[in-house]
């Protein structure tokens, strides 16, 4: 998180705030219930309580306006700039104007007005953008459910405040995680079309050959349908298609499109009901198997015939000596067998049937 | 060889991206110091955004100016 400099705030946790005038784009109460729930995201966390007023000079004075609208900081039309706010102070300080050329709604369409505002009067309370891609007060627009704020936008905005003395339970955001984070471990790996996707938390990184440096990105933003947390993934080159596993439940992705008539149910595989959730899956291009880890086994299933192998479950320490008996995520590559578990990553060599090299399971994200 | 005019879209956006939100400042400069100028401002913005700091209008680096955004800089001024 960043502040302004000399960490700009409000004197007071009483601040004022009054809303000039409305988008035609939604209903008045639907302006100002999103508005009082983007103060409120801030107000959970902190002192901080706001009151609305009607006439005279506020705090936090909010428009709409197109193009020049009077701050000499013009709007741009469509897209582009949708906002902006001023830092605490007096006069135009914390004012926080909407670009009225944009189309303001109360889902996940065009641009939904309370995650905007709430971005916006992070400013207006004295915060900078945030590198992090993951927090509230990061400068690029992104859709997302639940609580707006993560631990990251906490941190900053009681850094300025203090804590709220009187505060409800709430489920901030985690931080991104740091990709050299010597301790980091993967949810999930999968190719997709010659790239690597690793998933980890809400986020996943993407490699490409030509891309040396991996490239972070929220789940939702490319995927909006399937959860924020993925246990494993793999892709099937035959079919095009990347199958992502969360819990009971089965996505199929083609690209960045969602195969019709999922999710499924894991247990269509030929899984027992017993099992809730899939560790790892890879597929093993060269016998066109793919294995599926739970806990401490794991089973084989025939691609081509859509069944699973007989004589499983088998015992993952048995068959894969060296890497201990659980695997966060699997990959394969040219006859080598990429198993993760924690902060390790095993190389089995196939062939050999043996573990040929242990590295630091981010060494993948050249860490 | 004359600059294609993708190229030349791609450098009026990201002079207007780096002035709003880097502070780089508008204007003519001498000939020779305003490229450098850029190539700071646009390391600049990757080091933010957490891009491979390259100095040069690649097309991650493009892809993220072309984003919908928040029009209070990123350089706290």
């Amino acid at each position: 998180y960043n502040h302004f400099p000399r960490d700009l705030k409000w004197k007071t946790t009483n601040v004022t705030f009054r809303i000039l005038n409305y988008t035609p784009d939604l209903k008045k109460k639907v302006v100002d219930r999103a508005v009082r729930k983007a103060l409120n995201v801030w107000s959970k966390v902190t002192p901080l309580r706001f009151t609305k007023t009607f006439d005279g000079t506020a705090d936090i004075m909010i428009s709409f306006g197109t193009k020049e609208h009077g701050d000499f900081n013009p709007f741009d039309g469509p897209e582009g700039l949708l906002a902006h706010a001023y830092p605490p102070g007096i006069g135009i300080g914390g004012d926080t104007h909407f670009d009225e050329d944009e189309t303001w709604t109360e889902d996940y369409h065009a641009f939904n007005l309370f995650l905007v505002a709430a971005h916006e009067f992070g400013h207006a309370l004295g915060m900078a953008h945030s590198s992090d891609p993951g927090s509230l007060m990061y400068p690029v627009y992104s859709y997302a459910k639940g609580f707006p704020l993560s631990e990251d936008d906490i941190e900053g905005i009681q850094s300025l405040y203090g804590e709220n003395p009187d505060h409800e339970k709430f489920k901030p955001k985690p931080i991104a995680p740091e990709k050299c984070d010597p301790e980091l471990s993967f949810d999930a790996i999968t190719e997709l079309r010659g790239e690597t996707i690793i998933f980890k938390d809400r986020f996943y990184w993407r490699l490409h050959p030509n891309m040396p440096e991996p490239e972070q990105t929220l789940i939702k933003n490319t995927w909006p349908e399937i959860p924020n947390k993925v246990d494993a993934a793999y892709e099937n080159p035959e079919r095009d298609v990347v199958i992502i596993f969360s819990g009971i439940k089965m996505w199929a992705l083609n690209g960045y499109t969602l195969v019709d008539g999922y999710p499924k149910y894991i247990h269509k595989l030929g899984l027992p009901k017993t099992v809730r959730k899939i560790d790892a899956a890879v597929n093993i291009r060269d016998t066109g198997k793919t294995l599926l880890f739970v806990d401490e086994e794991y089973w084989s299933f025939d691609e081509q015939t859509g069944t699973m192998d007989t004589g499983y479950p088998r015992s993952i320490e048995d068959d894969f000596p060296g890497i201990g008996d659980e695997v966060d995520a699997a990959a394969y590559h040219y006859g080598y067998l990429n198993l993760y578990h924690e902060h390790t990553q095993f190389e089995y060599s196939y062939s050999a049937r043996k573990v040929v090299r242990i590295m630091r399971a981010n060494s993948i994200l050249n860490c | 060889k004359p600059i294609s005019t993708e190229e030349k879209d791609k450098a009026v956006l990201a002079k207007k991206y780096l002035q709003r939100f880097y502070g780089m400042p508008a204007g003519l400069q001498r000939p020779g110091k305003s490229s450098d100028l850029m190539q700071q401002k646009i390391r600049e913005m990757q080091e933010f955004f957490k891009l491979e700091v390259t100095g040069k209008l690649d097309d991650k680096t493009v892809e993220l100016m072309e984003m919908a955004r928040c029009g209070v800089p990123d350089v706290a001024e």
